[in-house]
């Protein structure tokens, strides 16, 4: 038991820094035990350097920071255990263009091991999709799918 | 394995039968505020096995049956249909296509079943365990909760490890 | 005391209600006391009806209902007591365009009374100021201010 | 009244004296993501008085000060001066501009000063009790804070009412 989740936890770790390295275009991150004596019940901390900032807690960082480091958490996750499908509920709203550049293109990479379901507002986020799905309330209280064309506004 | 396709009835604001096509590679949802595209997404958590009200955003189970608009009233039944491609043998079944569905009465408990044969909370949660789907795993990731990832105690954190050993 | 609170009360809810069905184009919204009978301690529950749905509890409304019901009672509180500024840091990050448009029309009424700074990532939320300033990060770990001209991409 | 141009020095991420120039009406503040924004809110709820570093986001009272980056050493002083105009005296001060700062050395405890005279936090308090101004009212909305409004619990809620009492 304690050798897998140590191997699982050398990976996870690995597999954060590239995503994180990735996101942010350099900079490091890692996985730290907070007790790795315990190692049954250890928790599990973060610590992340975006390029060229010195910051004391992670707390600091910024809406933006905070979702493209929990973007590449859940990449990482998916480099050590794939999953078949992966939905979204608006994880680019704090983003900023620039970040939902990097963000959809490794997105576009990881389109052939798993399948993605986007729910968005962001047009740039749409434009990375092969197919769009719209839901509309045409009678009030009452949703309806509709199929969208990607050259409609939003 | 991939998604194919959801039919919802009766669960939250889609009191008709709806269906949602997916397809392989990257889709996304859009629509105004409170059209119903979280709905969509609580779909499918509440077919996957999800028994947390809160994280089906109500305070009761039966939050999640029609409960009316102007022009409806109230349901009493809430159905959700989540239809699998499993022609690469993903899940323990020998089925090419899986089809898993839950349904809920007003006042009455959660029934489910597999390819339309009735079954236990238990054989949904047996079905996925080895592949990372469920309600626990990131294969869902709620609106406004891709923060808390980072901003959760380390013993939370934890978890994340366990389920990629 | 405690005639002053009711009087705050009435007065707070019945602008909360103005705001709500201009933010939402109709429906209604007020305020309830918990326990009416302890007026010194009691809480303030919500209760809002957006146009044509029935809903069970809030709770079940969307992220961006959410915040829309959240900048109406804002703006029933500057109705109330008026600020003379008020500062926002990304309010609308959940909004869809067509409440953006909604609530920035409704700011644009309000700026006669206060001054309002908007920190956004949303266009339509800067077109409807009449200053822009950016901050950015030329020199890594180190924030400057600068001027922008609206005209400019985000 | 209105903010006429707030100074920071020293205070998170600007370690060089900044100035930021308000304007009546509206006026947007936007850039990318980790580029100081929400540090300038911080800097308004600091020299307005704000005690809970929570609300600053950081651990310790000390983090308000620039901690370092690729190519600068730490600071030992974070300062940050709000300049208003008060020619409709708003404020209950005889002066038709008012200047307020506050200077936290690390490891020493905040200076607070009116128009360059130093004074005590409460006397900064009492200066915009009846302004609605200040680090508890709503003149001030933190980053994903907005939902929050209706997401508290009802004896939170109270306190808006007694605010606007
Ligand atoms: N049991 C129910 N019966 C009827 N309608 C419901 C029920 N539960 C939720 N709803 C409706 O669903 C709406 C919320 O939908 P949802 O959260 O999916 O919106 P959304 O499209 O995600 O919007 P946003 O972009 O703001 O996040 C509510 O306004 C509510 O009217
Ligand atoms: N004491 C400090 N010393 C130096 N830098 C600091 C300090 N505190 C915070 N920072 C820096 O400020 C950055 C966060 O800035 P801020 O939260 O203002 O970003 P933002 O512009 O609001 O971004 P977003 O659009 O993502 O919300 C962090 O990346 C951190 O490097
Ligand atoms: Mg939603
Ligand atoms: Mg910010």
């Amino acid at each position: 038991m304690s050798s897998r989740f140590r191997k699982a936890f050398a990976q996870l770790s690995e597999e954060f820094n590239n995503s994180f390295r990735r996101l942010f275009g350099g900079g490091e991150a890692s996985l730290v035990l907070c007790e790795p004596e315990r190692i049954l019940e250890t928790g599990v901390e973060i610590l992340v350097h975006p390029p060229g900032k010195k910051i004391a807690n992670y707390n600091l960082l910024s809406g933006g920071e905070k979702s493209m480091i929990g973007i590449a958490l859940l990449f990482a996750m998916l480099a050590v255990r794939p999953t078949p499908f992966c939905m979204m509920d608006e994880v680019d709203a704090a983003l900023d263009e620039a970040n939902i550049q990097r963000f959809t293109a490794y997105l576009q990479e990881q389109a052939g091991k798993s399948q993605f379901v986007m729910i968005t507002h962001r047009q740039s986020t749409m434009e990375a999709a092969s197919a769009l799905w719209g839901v509309t309330m045409e009678e009030e209280g009452v949703s309806k799918i509709v199929s969208v064309k990607l050259n409609q506004n939003d | 394995m991939y998604l194919k396709r959801m039919e919802l009835l009766g669960f939250k604001s889609f009191p008709t039968k709806t269906k949602i096509m997916f397809e392989p590679g990257i889709s996304c949802i859009v629509g105004p505020n409170g059209s119903g595209k979280s709905n969509v997404a609580d779909a499918l958590r509440w077919v996957l096995g999800e028994q947390s009200t809160k994280m089906l955003r109500g305070g009761k189970l039966e939050d999640v049956i029609f409960s009316g608009s102007k022009n409806r009233r109230p349901l009493g039944m809430a159905e959700v249909r989540l239809i699998l491609d499993n022609s690469d043998h993903t899940l323990p079944i020998d089925f090419a296509e899986v089809e898993v569905t839950r349904r809920n009465f007003r006042g009455g408990v959660s029934e489910y079943a597999i390819n339309n044969r009735s079954c236990r909370l238990k054989d949904i949660l047996d079905l996925f365990v080895d592949t990372g789907i469920g309600a626990d795993g990131l294969s869902l990731i709620n609106q406004g909760r891709i923060n808390e990832l980072i901003t959760v105690r380390p013993e939370e954190r934890r978890a994340l490890v366990e389920e990629a050993a």
